[in-house]
């Protein structure tokens, strides 16, 4: 999956990618003081390509949890399902929801994404990507937009959950890539010096199809030296 | 064309010369659904005991794309990377530090590209070559034609071409043939189809391959031919596979559309000698050619613009034989007039139309045959693409043949393409009279005009040309596109067209599931090979989109050709190859392009070096928020 980490006070974006094997379960946010946490469970293809090296993961499966609501939210492409306490809550992308509820909202836009607010803190948008069911490689998979992530607390951590307050960088060096429209720049950020490459990451939440192009700069290597630690560090057991 | 040159004198041992031996050659062809995938590998040890040059040199077709080269010198592979053309030329420059060399790729022939790559290695080490070229074979005259130049300059231990073939449509017809093939060796070629298979190998034995019994030179050498055709029970073929779709269509038992010829002809002095007899010869042959229903005349072209008649005429027995008459006292004066010509042809088809002199149900095409640029009248080339759009406004096809490589070749393909034809280059030999002739008789029976085929709009995208102004006999008209309808279990197409008598409609239908199952137990033979001809043939429409467009339309041309071909590692005329040879024995890096016809000549392609745009437009996000997902 591709991540994008917006930064509003230099009016741009930061990017990067995480590779790791279909089956694994990814952190990307823990706040213990609201007690929310959201998990990611990647897929791959259905079967890998006869010519492709690299497999693309993305997240067949999101959980979001509050624990001090004692709330669970699991999302796959086939369905939606609401754990709220003791009751158990079934949704499928065919549905058209408007869920309200104490410290709840939950929209199912059909077929399209779905949007969770929790309490007046931020709240998740989950975009539903469909491929054509007969093909043969690919599948389903999701995509986590998070708004009003400074309403989450300091303590914020996990893949995305550590860039919800301000980070600083600076780029210098802007200089041609191997690519002419993609330059490279050195980073400097957390005390490190990166090699960084201007390009383009998908924002699909309009437009599930074609997505909008939003312009960052690119992080190799799973965000090496722009994560606290390294991916792997990220990986948890299960979804909640 | 696989040909390998080794300088000095011969080892005692007739496999080995200059201390080099290629003990494998092997020629790999996989095609499914006409879309060829070809492997070329060669495998050669250094049997001397000092380092040696190995060349390893390849001519393919012009309309290939090459998509892979690797290098494997003792277990480490060197690859080619395939690269936007302004970058790789950049970091060649940069590798070798030499200034200009010659590229790796030559337009050597008519038909054919040569790519040629050589490295030195050590004492008794091995080295293989693998090239990878994938191209759309085109139906003409009623078939698929597939060459494969075979040309080792000396005897290979094990040689070999395979060649699968796999057509759901099922083969009706398969055949294979070489220019170098005696008698003893025709035996070789081992040829069977059956079904929806095809296969043909050719294996020779050291023996087998020498020119005589006791001889060490090879009589390989020559054109390896494999033509077939597809079972032709319904007129329309459209396959859906790992979400792309393309559909095949060539109806058969058509009527002939009635058509109508302008030629316009270039008398010029610079045509004197052996161009204006072959261009009389291939006339006279094509006069034999012309149906009774056709129409006809003839406009040449020096300084002055001449009619052989002034409105066209039917192509009865008394008006053909007064037409050879004519073509004989052909002879060349004056300048280029070209735009004059072409007016007068122009004007000759608008007013036979308006007075009723061919049918309204006809079809017309103008044919030009030049060999020089315009200097008579309107002789900027800009304002006679500009003329002669506005004058023909899509009405009739506009076919180039531009004679002899003083030509420009730019400006008539340019010309043609701009009004639905095509530009086509005509070799000065001693067979261009069979060369023009030939060309005629590929668009001298058209069977349908002005082809539309259509596709529910919320199921396709990214479609290929869709929109054909002919469909001639013994062709086929491709379309391919991709599925965005996630619910798909069907395609319909829907193809209208002009007929002889009148407007036909045809109406194809592909079941995804029976289709994509039925390709999925075939996928050895080349899995995504649909996804690959829909990239092939988009990058081949915009690419020739392109020669006629400018401004900003070019540029958006350029930028999605480039796309493709960098996203599907073809070497277009806008990427190169950069093959990275090992730093030793002074290897030097080399560069891969793909030479366009309107540079086509016998001498090396030789780069430009230009730098790379250090500005780049670093514009920010629209909206705040941090993200996870995928594309």
């Amino acid at each position: 999956p591709h991540f994008i980490i917006s930064v509003p006070q230099k009016e741009d974006a930061l990017c990067f990618n995480i590779n790791e094997n279909p089956g694994a379960v990814l952190n990307l946010i823990k706040d213990p003081v609201t007690g929310i946490t959201v998990n990611g469970q990647l897929i791959g293809a259905r079967r890998t390509s006869n010519e492709a090296k690299i497999q693309n993961t993305y997240f067949g499966k999101l959980g979001i949890a509050n624990k001090h609501l004692d709330l669970k939210l699991t999302v796959t492409p086939e369905k939606i399902t609401l754990q709220n306490g003791n009751e158990k809550s079934v949704f499928n992308w065919l549905d058209s929801i408007n869920l309200q509820q104490e410290g709840l909202t939950l929209i199912i836009n059909k077929e399209k994404n779905l949007v969770l607010s929790l309490g007046g803190g931020a709240s998740f948008v989950v975009v539903l990507h469909q491929v054509w069911k007969k093909h043969p490689l690919h599948q389903d998979f999701l995509g986590l937009y998070v708004m009003d992530s400074h309403k989450l607390s300091e303590q914020t951590h996990g893949l995305l959950g550590q860039f919800f307050h301000p980070i600083d960088f600076n780029i210098v060096e802007i200089h041609p890539g191997s690519d002419p429209k993609k330059p490279d720049a050195t980073m400097i950020v957390k005390n490190n010096e990166l090699t960084v490459t201007r390009g383009w990451q998908k924002d699909y939440r309009k437009d599930t199809k074609h997505g909008l192009d939003i312009p960052c700069w690119f992080v190799h290597n799973s965000g090496a030296g722009l994560i606290d630690g390294v991916h792997t560090d990220y990986i948890v057991s299960s979804i909640f | 064309l696989v040909q390998f040159r080794n300088i000095k004198k011969r080892n005692a041992d007739d496999v080995i010369i200059n201390g080099i031996e290629f003990y494998s050659i092997k020629i790999d062809c996989r095609v499914t659904s006409r879309f060829a995938h070809n492997v070329i590998t060669s495998r050669a040890v250094n049997r001397a005991n000092i380092s040696k040059e190995v060349i390893f040199d390849v001519d393919l077709p012009k309309t290939a794309f090459i998509t892979n080269f690797t290098m494997t010198i003792d277990g480490v592979t060197y690859p080619g990377n395939i690269k936007e053309k302004e970058v790789a030329k950049k970091q060649y420059e940069k590798a070798v530090s030499k200034g200009q060399t010659a590229g790796l790729v030559k337009a050597s022939g008519r038909k054919t590209e040569k790519f040629t790559v050589s490295v030195n290695i050590a004492a008794a080490s091995k080295v293989t070559f693998e090239l990878t070229y994938e191209e759309l074979l085109k139906r003409q005259f009623g078939k698929y034609e597939m060459f494969i130049k075979v040309k080792p300059k000396q005897l290979v231990k094990n040689f070999e071409v395979q060649v699968n073939i796999f057509e759901p449509q099922g083969i009706r017809e398969l055949e294979a043939e070489g220019t170098f093939i005696t008698n003893e060796l025709s035996d070789v070629i081992k040829k069977s189809f059956s079904g929806k298979k095809g296969h043909v190998s050719f294996k020779p034995t050291l023996n087998q391959q020498r020119t005589c019994a006791n001889c060490s030179t090879t009589l390989l050498d020559g054109d390896f031919t494999i033509k077939y055709d597809v079972e032709r029970g319904k007129p329309n073929d459209l396959q859906i596979v790992n979400g792309y779709f393309v559909h095949f269509f060539a109806p058969t038992d058509l009527q002939n559309l009635p058509k109508n010829v302008v030629f316009v002809i270039d008398i010029s002095g610079s045509m004197s000698g052996r161009e204006i007899e072959q261009t009389r010869e291939a006339l006279l042959k094509i006069l034999d050619d012309i149906k009774g229903d056709d129409y006809f005349n003839f406009i040449l072209f020096g300084s002055v613009v001449y009619t052989w008649k002034d409105t066209l005429v039917k192509a009865t027995a008394e008006n053909l034989e007064e037409a050879r008459k004519f073509v004989r006292a052909i002879h060349t004066e004056g300048a280029t007039n070209l735009h004059g010509g072409l007016m007068r042809g122009i004007e000759m088809l608008n007013t036979a139309y308006e007075k009723n002199i061919v049918p309204q149900r006809s079809t017309s095409i103008i044919i030009m045959l030049t060999d020089g640029q315009p200097n008579v009248g309107l002789s900027d080339p800009q304002q006679i693409q500009e003329s002669v759009k506005k004058a023909i406004q899509e009405k009739y096809p506009l076919y180039n043949l531009g004679f002899g490589y003083g030509v420009d070749y730019n400006f008539l393909e340019k010309l043609a393409l701009e009004n639905k034809g095509l530009a086509r280059r005509i070799y000065p030999d001693s067979d261009s009279a069979i060369q023009l002739q030939g060309f005629y008789d590929e668009v001298s029976n058209p069977m349908l005009s002005d082809v539309e085929l259509n596709y529910p709009e919320n199921s396709v995208s990214d479609l290929t040309n869709n929109n054909f102004k002919h469909f001639y006999d013994g062709s086929e008209i491709v379309v391919a596109g991709r599925i965005v309808d996630n619910d798909l279990n069907s395609l319909t197409a829907d193809v209208k067209a002009q007929g002889a008598d009148n407007d036909v409609t045809f109406i194809a239908q592909g079941d995804v599931k029976e289709i994509t199952e039925a390709l999925q137990e075939q996928e050895y033979i080349f899995g995504d090979y649909t996804e690959r001809l829909w990239a092939y043939l988009t990058i081949q429409q915009l690419l020739e989109k392109r020669i006629a467009a400018t401004g900003d339309e070019k540029e958006n041309l350029t930028a999605k050709a480039l796309e493709l071909s960098l996203k599907y590692k073809f070497v277009t005329p806008l990427t190169s190859m950069i093959v990275t040879k090992p730093e030793d024995y002074d290897n030097q890096a080399g560069l891969a392009d793909k030479p366009i016809e309107a540079e086509a000549r016998s001498a090396p392609v030789t780069h430009q070096v230009s730098s790379v745009s250090s500005s780049y437009r670093l514009s920010a996000p629209p909206t705040w928020y941090t993200s996870v997902d995928g594309d």
